[in-house]
């Protein structure tokens, strides 16, 4: 069973596009093959990839309420062994049509279904939010990565998230389980960063991944040229934490 | 006309809460009564004010859905002149059980115009999105002041916020209009930051807030201590920031 990983967190901006577009590419820089689903209306995993959404002819959101097969929306990237299954702006209208839909929760499980077996392991980068589309990708996935910004706003939304985790497994996906929670954003100058660290891994443990990504503006220059940062610079501090992550990643793919 | 200011950006985790907390604080302190309705299911604007969520009787959610009115929900802060509208996680299930309600996206303002002659300026929270609760704030709103990260993905997400403006202004409030955009986190160590700066104000020229708000780890620090800016470091270079942002909002609505 090609292993399916949520990249989810409703407290916006800790670092979930960031991490789900590096990850990606790190992941089929170590030989997987990989494919990246872009679930936000935003759009921002798409454009860091150097997708012009204007020039999309299909992408995510026809797949969901069932017009195309996810197959043909989806497209390769510069990165060899990475595909992406692009959106635009008109996902936002799948959270309204959906809602009174039958199976309404299951639309990109069952997409993904039709072609999980052509990868190793298959992202999908979520919205800022615990709507229609977030459950989606929690009804479809293995697994949820976890972004934590170590600021105090991110540690309050936690149990938030892990409430509805909780509720997706009891009703929806009993296989899903939380594969980790990444550290991000993480500020050697800034007292705050290290308290964030203590306290969130004396909390949890071993679940939180031993790599921790540093603040990094390569990391946020890099979508501006439609590259993950491995393509923009290979040698920068947040390129080489993402490259660290995927073998965690990998190593704990193994394991279960 | 009591103006309704909402605090919007779907792209998440722009400054939105930090900004609205600490503007609500500013413009206390420079003697105006003030009203802040937190409107995002984080609830990170009452933690900013020290709200225990548990011991909420009622909250904004009683007051979307017509069960309480909305002074029986309003509690007041340790900032003189400034009240409060508190949240907590139960407005996620607003989003689902309005959908299908008549008067769905009316009722915020409704609920609003029932205590509007008791404030001379009311902000509201938005969260990550632009679902119902946004469409409610922006319907109940005379003005939008949109914080903007010095990012490039939250550049990206301007035009759609825009867009989405239009369109409430076309169909649901014709008295809406962009009442500024405000360039958040500034951080002259970065030079995305500088570009950003250049790029937003020569598109948007006069829209654009003078006032900065630059990173200052102390604006990140305050909402732990249940507190805004002035009152936890009143000296720090953020809280002075928003300072002069009040000022040039009170300018802005005289002029009005
Ligand atoms: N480690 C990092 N160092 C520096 N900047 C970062 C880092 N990670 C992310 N960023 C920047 O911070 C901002 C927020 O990150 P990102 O957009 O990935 O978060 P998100 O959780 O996907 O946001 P949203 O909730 O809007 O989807 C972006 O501008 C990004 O470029
Ligand atoms: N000027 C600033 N300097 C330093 N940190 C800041 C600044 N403004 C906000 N922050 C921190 O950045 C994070 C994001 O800010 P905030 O939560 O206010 O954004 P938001 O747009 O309300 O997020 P969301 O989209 O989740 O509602 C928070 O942890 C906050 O404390
Ligand atoms: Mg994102
Ligand atoms: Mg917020």
């Amino acid at each position: 069973m090609t292993p399916i990983l949520a990249i989810a967190n409703q407290k916006g901006g800790v670092g979930k596009t960031t991490s789900a577009v590096n990850l990606a590419a790190s992941l089929a820089v170590a030989e997987a093959r990989v494919l990246l689903v872009d679930l936000d209306p935003q759009a921002n995993a798409s454009t860091a990839y150097g997708v012009d959404k204007r020039s999309l002819e299909h992408h995510v959101y026809d797949a969901l309420v069932g017009r195309r097969m996810l197959r043909d929306v989806i497209i390769s990237t510069e990165v060899e062994g990475l595909d992406l299954a692009p959106t635009d702006q008109d996902l936002v209208g799948a959270e309204i049509e959906l809602v009174s839909e039958t199976e309404r929760d299951t639309r990109l499980r069952d997409a993904i279904a039709t072609i999980a077996d052509d990868y190793d392991v298959i992202l999908i980068d979520c919205p800022p939010s615990l709507g229609l589309l977030t459950i989606n990708a929690l009804t479809a996935a293995t697994g949820v990565l976890v972004p934590l910004q170590c600021e105090f706003f991110a540690m309050e939304g936690l149990s938030q998230l892990l409430g509805t985790l909780d509720r997706v497994q009891a009703t929806r996906n009993r296989s899903l389980n939380l594969m980790g929670i990444l550290l991000t954003m993480f500020d050697r100058r800034n007292r705050l960063s290290f308290q964030v660290d203590k306290e969130i891994r004396s909390y949890f443990g071993p679940v939180v991944f031993e790599t921790r990504i540093p603040r990094n503006v390569r990391l946020s220059e890099s979508p501006s040229f439609g590259k993950p940062a491995i393509l923009y610079d290979v040698a920068a501090a947040g390129t080489l934490a993402y490259l660290d992550l995927a073998q965690e990643v990998l190593g704990r793919l193994e394991r279960d």
